[in-house]
């Protein structure tokens, strides 16, 4: 009846004088994504089932550095990665570099069970999960004022210039997000 | 990045991790965290690993397969298997690592300023933190 969980949300280099706010909606982030893991395994489900799970929450929630609120490639656009393995079987799949798929762990769980390889890649990864009917989403679903700030900071540092806009058309709604906290950078 | 490692009722474990990368990779750039032995493994025998860092280093240094090796192999508790990684195989701010054995023991530590992080287990025993 022993079960156990553990998550990450990121190694980085927080500052210790964040803002509290930030530093609740990173705690009720990793809070929910706890319990989605929880919920799984205390009603006798799979650990497959529970890492995807809660990797599908953090996913969802723009304060992390994958899914929504991924940062910004040298070019300023996001391309995605993600990987899952089963412990009991040694089945492992994984995706790189997707620039579509909304929850790349999901595209990963697909190659896992649906294909004899163990790592798919590009155009053809988000083509894989499209066909098997993953949700699949424009580039500016993944956009975020702290990701991108932290982007046009790099590339002042690197190129001598910042960028007036991601690669990819923003929607008005990702266009007038408040910036948030860029002191919190995740690896 | 974000991951998960997992201990089930039936006993098995199992590893997941995704990330955007880093803040201007070049296009194509491929990190840890989609190949399995360095950003993620699972064995039953061993132990389920997540990392989150520098993921040029976790790729070099087969991290994950690494941990597990060290767990089913050579015997480390997971925790000291973990801060090895961590201590004698990564430099130091290269990033973090979570792992859980087929025990339900679990290490989180990392050698970065920071790691948001969470776990709960069958004993009561919950959490989450960013900091020390």
């Amino acid at each position: 009846s022993r079960w156990a969980i553990a998550l990450h949300g990121g190694a980085g280099f927080a500052s210790p004088d964040m803002a509290p706010e930030k530093v609740e909606q990173f705690r009720v982030a990793l809070e929910k994504a706890l319990a989605a893991g929880e919920k799984v395994l205390q009603s006798g489900g799979t650990a497959v089932d529970a890492v995807q799970q809660t990797v599908m929450v953090l996913e969802d929630a723009p304060y992390f550095n994958a899914g929504r609120g991924a940062v910004f490639n040298a070019e300023a656009f996001h391309q995605l990665d993600a990987s899952i393995m089963d412990g009991g079987n040694l089945d492992g799949g994984g995706v790189s570099a997707v620039k579509h798929v909304r929850n790349p762990i999901r595209a990963a769980r697909l190659v896992m069970e649906k294909t004899p390889h163990v790592l798919l890649t590009a155009d053809d990864a988000d083509q894989f999960a499209k066909t098997n009917g993953l949700e699949m989403v424009e580039q500016g679903y993944f956009y975020d004022a702290s990701s991108w700030a932290e982007f046009q900071q790099w590339s002042e540092k690197k190129n001598g210039v910042a960028p007036k806009a991601p690669s990819y058309p923003l929607n008005e709604s990702a266009a007038v997000a408040e910036p948030t906290d860029t002191n919190f950078t995740c690896g | 990045t974000v991951g998960c490692v997992a201990l089930d009722k039936h006993g098995n474990l199992a590893a997941a991790t995704s990330t955007g990368g880093m803040t201007g990779k070049l296009p194509g750039r491929v990190g840890d965290s989609p190949i399995l032995s360095a950003g993620t493994y699972a064995d039953n025998a061993g132990c389920a690993v997540s990392g989150t860092g520098v993921g040029e280093q976790y790729i070099r240094h087969a991290i994950a397969f690494q941990t597990n090796w060290r767990v089913k192999e050579n015997q480390q508790p997971v925790a000291d298997a973990v801060q090895d990684c961590l201590d004698k195989v990564l430099n130091p701010g290269d990033g973090g690592i979570i792992a859980i054995d087929h025990d339900g023991n679990m290490a989180l530590q990392y050698n970065s300023g920071s790691m948001s992080r969470g776990w709960s287990d069958w004993r009561g025993n919950r959490g989450v933190a960013i900091w020390k």
